[in-house]
């Protein structure tokens, strides 16, 4: 249901040009649990933000539910981004005056959900990743592991069919850790497309095909 | 040379503390290899920033050289933040209209080195990380793991007696995660204390001492 079709994304530096991703072709199938590893720089967010409509490529295409995305109306990019996809940034982006609370509700605003609605279920959420008691701390006022987990609750609150994870476990102490990636395997099991990022080969086990990449280009495969 | 007496450091947040550190002392000596461990929110970066001359404890003392720092002048607490001191933050804290060469560049600004000395000694740092071809970037041209590696550049370029890094390889391939490590080993070798947070036991291993903390109290340690 994602197709990336021999993707480029360059950068204008000066005089000189740097290619994150060059010439990327990647197809993933609805249900797929995929892991995307590759060295620093090597061009994984930067996939990521294509994949989750927040980037647009310079050449090539990406095709999501058959349909190419230069194609796509604005209302349905919006409603794709919104609804069908969850993002987990590296970086968390975390609005720095609202509390964890309202970072959660947000997205279920643009949903047009209830206020009593967005609470139940955004309070839910941060129970479930075990900031129950964190709820009304501002990002400035949570430690970083903390922040992590509300963008990952965040990233959850609109039920998406799709979770693009970068790096989610990369503030996480083990046992924490292990509480998202259960989290993330149980949406799995119903059958939601989960992508993460991950530079921890334990955590990249979770899926069912690792993508390996280098310098901006595709150089392997593993499939359980 | 470090002394944590009794350090409690609480938040109020309505009705309500929170209890970063509760009773924490430790003591450590000149040249120890010192790795921090524990849950996300238990502590770590707190204990970091008074480590670290960036917060005061609310009760209790930070004894630093057999110097209590409530007893130091500003210009001595100046001088040990800057030039005594390097930190490397788990949120990186890069200025982000600057170059990764500006923001390396930045603390020996602050100690008075010549213009022509900051920009060599910076670009030999960046080189050491790996970041060469990309000191003209600013920190959104960066992925996650490049500017975790400006950070670590910076936090050396003092060439500071004391290395304080709050998960310093979170965001870094396990290659050069182990490039980092070794840049830390070396300083070690060479006499300079290292303390470091981490959630990976790997990285823990190369300390020589590690140190648990739970809900802002120390609970064990194991010295190798
Ligand atoms: N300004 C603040 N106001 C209120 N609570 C705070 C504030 N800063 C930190 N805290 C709380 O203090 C506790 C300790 O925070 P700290 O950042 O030291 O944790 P940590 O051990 O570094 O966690 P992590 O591994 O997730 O980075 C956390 O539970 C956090 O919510
Ligand atoms: N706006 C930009 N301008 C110039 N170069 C950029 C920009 N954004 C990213 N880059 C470069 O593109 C490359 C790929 O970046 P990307 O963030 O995708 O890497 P990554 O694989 O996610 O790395 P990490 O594991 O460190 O997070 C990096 O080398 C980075 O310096
Ligand atoms: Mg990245
Ligand atoms: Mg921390």
């Amino acid at each position: 249901i994602l197709v990336l079709n021999d993707v480029f994304k360059r950068y204008k530096m000066g005089e000189q040009y740097v290619n994150a991703l060059d010439g990327v072709s990647l197809e993933i199938e609805r249900g797929e649990y995929i892991a995307i590893m590759g060295p620093s720089g090597s061009g994984k967010s930067t996939m990521m933000n294509i994949l989750g409509f927040l980037d647009l490529p310079d050449n090539g295409e990406y095709i999501f539910d058959g349909q190419k995305i230069t194609g796509m109306s604005e209302s349905d990019l919006a409603f794709a981004r919104n609804r069908r996809v969850g993002f987990v940034f590296q970086t968390f982006n975390l609005l720095s005056r609202e509390t964890a609370l309202e970072n959660v509700e947000l997205p279920m605003i643009y949903s047009g959900i209830s206020k009593a609605k967005r609470y139940k279920r955004a309070k839910k959420l941060l129970e479930m990743v075990g900031l129950e008691e964190r709820m009304n701390h501002r990002p400035n006022e949570l430690s970083g592991g903390e922040r992590q987990r509300v963008a990952i609750a965040r990233a959850l609150v609109n039920e998406p069919d799709i979770v693009l994870a970068d790096e989610p476990t990369g503030n996480l102490d083990s046992k924490t850790g292990t509480e998202i990636m259960s989290i993330l395997d149980n949406l799995n099991e119903q059958g939601k497309n989960v992508i993460l990022v991950t530079h921890d080969p334990e955590i990249a086990e979770h899926s069912n095909r690792i993508v390996h990449i280098r310098d901006g280009k595709i150089i392997g495969e593993e499939k359980k």
